[in-house]
């Protein structure tokens, strides 16, 4: 569903913003 | 075929993707779909952030939203 595409791309970006 | 994957999510394809053209993290999400590949949600965001680590790709915002891309 999109919703957890969402969820899924919000996961992403806050462990790549760690990462920068 | 439920259990037959016809993506893999490797650092290579990502690699690929990225030279081709800027991508977001939901862009490349939508690549490596759990349907397709066969990993689990937690398992793509695990493999796909460590691939980015790795990669470490030029990052540019295009429309307000983080872009990556690599250059060969």
């Amino acid at each position: 569903s999109s919703s957890e595409a969402d969820e899924m791309a919000a996961a992403l970006d806050a462990e790549l913003n760690d990462f920068m | 075929t439920p259990s037959s994957s016809d993506v893999q999510l490797t650092e290579e394809a990502v690699r690929r993707y990225l030279i081709r053209k800027p991508m977001t993290t939901k862009d490349l999400l939508k690549k490596f779909q759990t349907k397709r590949t066969g990993l689990s949600s937690e398992q793509t965001v695990n493999v796909l952030a460590q691939i980015l680590k790795r990669l470490n790709p030029e990052r540019k915002n295009v429309n307000d939203k983080m872009h990556f891309y690599l250059t060969e």
